[in-house]
C-alpha cells in the first residue's frame, strides 16, 4: 500500500511544471523515506533530481518501496485538472501497480476529483550522483538568475560563469557582440537583491543557456536558487521546496577554447 | 568553439 497526501497540491504540478520540458517519462521512487526522481533529458547533458522527504506530507505511507513509472505528458494532462488550492493524494494498493490513483480535494472538501494514470515501465539507468563539496556556491534570487540567463541568452547560447571571492561574472559572446554581467555580494535585507557568495576556489565553466532557462521554469518553487559549481564539474542548480525537499538540476559543462 | 559534455562523463551508471 503506497498512499502520500500533499496539502499544497500546488507544489506537485509546479515541479510537473518544472520539469516537463527537459524530461518525457521519469521513475518516481518511493519508499518509507519519501519520494525521489531521477531523470536525463533525451541529449543527456542534464540530469534532474527530485527529493520529496515523507515528513513533508500530511499524509504518507509506503509499505514497501515501488517504482512508479510515468509519462510526464500524461501527468500533466490529470494535474491540470488539480485546482491549485487543491490536496493531492497519489495511492496504489497493488505491489507492482499498473496505474496510479490521483485525489484532488478542494479546501472545503467539497468537490473531490479521482483519477487513474496508467503506468509506464521505464528502464531505470540511475547515475551515481557523488556529494560534491563544490569550491564556489551562490545563493541568489531565483527570479533575478532567471532574468540574467534569459537576458543573456538574446545574445549568445552560451553563458562563461566565472567566479571570485567577492562576485560572479556571467559572460556572453555572440554574433552581434558581448556581454557581461557582473553580481557582487550583497546582503540587502531585500530578498530579490541578496547575494550570498562562498567562494572556497574560483571557478570559470562555461554552460548552454537553453538548460539554464529551462531548469529556471522552477522559479515558481522558491524565490532563491542556488548554484554549486567545482573546476571540471556539472553545475547544480538547486530549487529548495519549504519543509518537502528539493529540486536539483545538473548540467554537463561546454569544454571551452 | 565550444562543445557541449555529455553528463555521462561525470556520473557513473549504477
Amino acid at each position: 500500500m503506497f498512499e502520500a497526501k500533499l496539502q499544497q497540491g500546488v507544489i506537485f504540478k509546479k515541479i510537473v511544471d518544472a520539469i516537463k520540458d527537459l524530461v518525457k517519462s521519469v521513475n518516481i521512487d518511493a519508499s518509507t523515506s519519501g519520494l525521489s526522481m531521477q531523470a536525463m533529458d533525451s541529449a543527456h547533458v542534464a540530469l534532474v533530481s527530485l527529493k520529496l522527504n515523507e515528513n513533508g506530507f500530511k499524509d504518507y505511507r509506503c509499505d514497501r518501496p515501488i517504482t512508479l513509472g510515468l509519462s510526464i505528458e500524461n501527468l500533466s494532462k490529470i494535474l491540470k485538472c488539480a485546482g491549485n488550492d487543491d490536496t493531492i493524494t497519489l495511492q496504489t494498493d497493488e505491489e507492482e501497480p499498473s496505474s496510479l490513483k490521483f485525489f484532488f480535494e478542494n479546501q472545503q472538501a467539497s468537490k473531490i476529483s479521482e483519477f487513474s494514470l496508467n503506468l509506464m515501465s521505464l528502464d531505470s539507468e540511475s547515475l551515481g550522483i557523488p556529494d560534491t563539496d563544490y569550491s564556489s556556491v551562490i545563493q541568489m534570487s531565483s527570479a533575478e538568475f532567471s532574468r540574467i540567463c534569459k537576458e543573456l541568452s538574446s545574445i549568445s547560447e552560451t553563458v562563461e560563469i566565472e567566479t571570485s571571492k567577492e562576485s560572479v561574472k556571467f559572460s556572453v559572446q555572440g554574433d552581434i557582440g558581448a556581454g557581461s554581467i557582473t553580481v557582487k555580494n550583497n546582503q540587502s535585507d531585500k530578498d530579490v537583491d541578496r547575494v550570498d557568495l562562498q567562494i572556497d576556489q574560483p571557478v570559470k565553466l562555461t554552460f548552454a543557456l537553453r538548460y539554464l532557462n529551462m531548469f529556471n521554469k522552477a522559479v515558481s518553487l522558491s524565490s532563491t536558487v542556488s548554484l554549486n559549481m567545482s573546476e571540471e564539474n556539472p553545475l547544480m542548480v538547486e530549487y529548495k521546496i519549504d519543509d518537502l525537499g528539493s529540486l536539483r538540476f545538473y548540467l554537463a559543462p561546454k569544454i571551452s577554447d | 568553439q565550444t562543445d557541449q559534455r555529455d553528463i555521462h562523463l561525470f556520473f557513473s551508471i549504477l
